[in-house]
């Protein structure tokens, strides 16, 4: 469904620790690296929308973030744990 | 599996249940918990023995936020559980998130204690993930029924890939779990003339069809119509409504089915629904509404029950009084029941079996009669 605009970052914030936890993401630290961040959040979303069955986008659509929200278990869906 | 795919390498694994939540009765978590094991156990040569005392293979807990290893919980909500693949140590183990409300039903206000530990003990075996949708494997929580709960085949293939099937003498025949055999009558066309709709709403732009298990997505964004099941939304919603409607302005649609009603925002149910319909003001000789559509203007939302209707204040949160009354003593031309209702573009449609009746906002006065599925642009 259509995003509700106003919580957008926050929203960017949920999904990075989401794909963190279940995507093994990533994120450089250093701010020179702002674009190849965005490029490999982009990458983990679609692994995650795939999983899922969604619309492989690469953006964080109303869709994609609602099922980031669902009570789920707390094991990845791409990687064990070390 | 996980990576190396781990397993146990003997069939007699222990278990040992270290505390327990005080959400639910001692012997009911011991009887959700031994219920699970013996899922895995009717489809595997795996026998599960508890043991009281000692180090078990696979130890289970109750914990809230951080509790000794690198995965903290998150309170409520958000990750409910986790358990290790089988190993020494802390292999096998499973850990439940106190912060979340666990119970032995498959209600709306707390997380079936039977289904989330039958999944990660799916884990302490050796299973990962599974994106099946309906797998037991599948990483979100989706309440169902657990009277009589089979296994899906997904799950079957998985785990007798790493142990194979029971000895013959110890259990069910595999082929007795057989996947959920889908109960879903076929989606009927959308361009049958004959099509009928069992409830409409609008959802934040967008404009949803109901009928049986199915939806009819109309969206602005796409051109052509999407069709899926109504679990692809709402897991726990599948099978249907009698009516349904938006309140835009504060991003909730309200669905009703039977006596009951539930309010979600996109796909998330809010906490502590459903709820009796009484609760709206409903007499209880009213055991189900046929259709509902809320008026933005206004902010009145009209009920349809038979041949008569109710208006309800949103901004009061309460019915408004000189109701119920005649559906056709206030809507010119409306001489029969509403199946489903919506609001859009100034008009209100009406629709009853195949025909929709387009009807102006303002005064109430019939514009002009269509077929139900003239949305469809067939």
């Amino acid at each position: 469904f259509p995003v509700v605009p106003e919580k957008e970052k926050e929203d960017m914030q949920f999904a990075k620790k989401y794909l963190e936890n279940f995507y093994d993401f990533k994120e450089e630290k250093n701010s020179l690296f702002k674009a190849k961040n965005l490029n490999r959040m982009a990458d983990k979303i679609r692994e995650m929308q795939s999983f899922f069955g969604l619309e492989v986008t690469g953006e964080l659509n109303h869709k994609t973030l609602d099922m980031m929200k669902q009570p789920r278990c707390g094991i990845p869906d791409v990687r064990s744990y070390s | 599996t996980f990576p190396q795919s781990p397993r146990w390498k003997k069939e007699d694994v222990t278990y040992r249940i270290l505390n327990y939540t005080p959400d639910m009765l001692q012997a009911d978590v011991e009887e959700a918990i031994a219920k699970a094991f013996q899922l895995w156990s009717s489809v595997t040569p795996l026998r599960f023995t508890r043991l009281y005392s000692g180090q078990a293979d696979i130890m289970i807990s109750f914990a809230a936020g951080f509790h000794g290893d690198f995965y903290s919980f998150d309170g409520p909500g958000g990750t409910l559980a986790h358990a290790y693949p089988p190993s020494s140590g802390i292999g096998g183990d499973a850990h439940f998130d106190e912060d979340e409300n666990w119970t032995k039903f498959t209600t709306y206000n707390g997380y079936n204690l039977f289904l989330v530990a039958a999944h990660e003990l799916g884990h302490s075996l050796g299973l990962g993930h599974s994106n099946v949708f309906g797998a037991l494997m599948y990483p979100i929580y989706m309440a169902r029924d657990t009277r009589d709960y089979r296994l899906p085949q997904d799950d079957i293939d998985g785990i007798q890939a790493l142990y194979g099937p029971p000895r013959e003498s110890s259990a069910l025949p595999t082929k007795a779990f057989h996947p959920q055999e889908p109960t879903e009558m076929t989606p009927a066309e959308d361009c049958d003339p004959h099509l009928t709709f069992d409830a409409i709403t609008t959802l934040r732009g967008e404009i949803l069809f109901f009928k049986g298990g199915y939806v009819w997505r109309k969206s602005p964004y796409f051109s052509d119509i999407e069709h899926d099941t109504i679990s692809s939304f709402w897991p726990s919603l599948a099978s249907g409504f009698d009516a349904a409607y938006e309140v835009d302005k504060k991003d909730r649609v309200i669905f009703f089915k039977d006596d009951q009603y539930w309010a979600v925002s996109g796909y998330s149910i809010e906490p502590g629904f459903p709820k009796p319909i009484q609760n709206l003001g409903f007499p209880t000789s009213v055991g189900k509404i046929d259709a509902a559509v809320h008026d933005q203007n206004t902010k009145k939302t009209y009920f349809f029950v038979g041949n008569r209707y109710w208006s309800y204040n949103e901004n009061t949160q309460s019915m408004e009084r000189g109701y119920p009354r005649k559906i056709a003593a206030d809507f010119q031309g409306i001489d029969h029941t509403v199946d489903a209702a919506l609001q859009k573009n100034g008009h209100f449609y009406f629709f009853h079996g195949s025909n929709q009746y387009e009807v102006d906002i303002k005064n109430k006065k019939l514009i002009r009669i269509m077929k139900s599925n003239s949305w469809f642009n067939c």
